[in-house]
């Protein structure tokens, strides 16, 4: 474990909480994507199905329950607690242009094709492209309430740290992964146009709202 | 490769 990886979780379980707490509060699911929430619930079932088999610590294994925990509580409380605030209308993004080449890539490209590497490498992949769906839905709504940007940037500063984590131990332990390291730069790279939104102006108290 | 024992990330 090191300071770029921890924090990066600490972002990520923040992300989550952030979310959770906008929809509890605002009794509402306004402005937040389904597609992206149902996608990241199959990225941790599918990543964290090694969760009773293969102990590794108990920050490991207390941190993918949360995660899986919290990802399906979102799922309820969006389809079903305050369904009727989904706003399906704006949240479009056909999810199987995703779910689709990214199922087949993680069949051609893995480190061992193995049932449990495969989906592991489904969920990396899928992970990197999940928040397409919620990008394309501020695009369309044009703008995002501001907690709803900090949840994102906080989503988006995880996998950046990760980038960080990584960089760390490839000098210090001699560990790379190639799949994880790339799927992980292309995520951060999708979040550019909105850190630069977050930065240029829910940091000057603006509300984040996209160029007409 | 990276194999199954030292997927400590989450």
């Amino acid at each position: 474990m090191n300071v770029f990886r921890l924090t990066g979780d600490i972002a990520h379980l923040l992300a989550i909480i952030l979310l959770l707490m906008k929809i509890w509060k605002t009794r509402s699911c306004a402005g937040v994507s389904g597609k992206s929430q149902m996608m990241f619930a199959l990225v941790f079932t599918t990543r964290y199905l090694d969760l009773i088999t293969n102990f590794i610590s108990l920050y490991n294994t207390t941190m993918k329950m949360i995660f899986i925990a919290s990802s399906y509580g979102t799922l309820y409380l969006m389809f079903l607690k305050f369904r009727a605030t989904y706003d399906s209308n704006h949240d479009t993004f056909r999810m199987e242009f995703l779910v689709v080449p990214v199922a087949g890539l993680s069949f051609l490209v893995n480190h061992d094709f193995s049932p449990l590497e495969i989906l592991w490498t489904f969920s990396i992949y899928l992970e990197s492209v999940a928040i397409l769906p919620q990008l394309f839905m501020i695009s369309k709504t044009g703008e995002a309430e501001t907690i709803t940007s900090h949840y994102l940037f906080a989503l988006g500063s995880y996998r950046a740290l990760y980038i960080l984590n990584w960089v760390y131990r490839f000098y210090f332990e001699g560990f790379f992964d190639l799949i994880a390291v790339v799927a992980g730069c292309v995520q951060t790279v999708l979040y550019c146009d909105f850190f630069y939104l977050y930065i240029t102006k829910v940091w000057k108290g603006k509300k984040l709202t996209l160029p007409a | 490769s990276s194999s199954q024992v030292d997927k400590d990330e989450l």
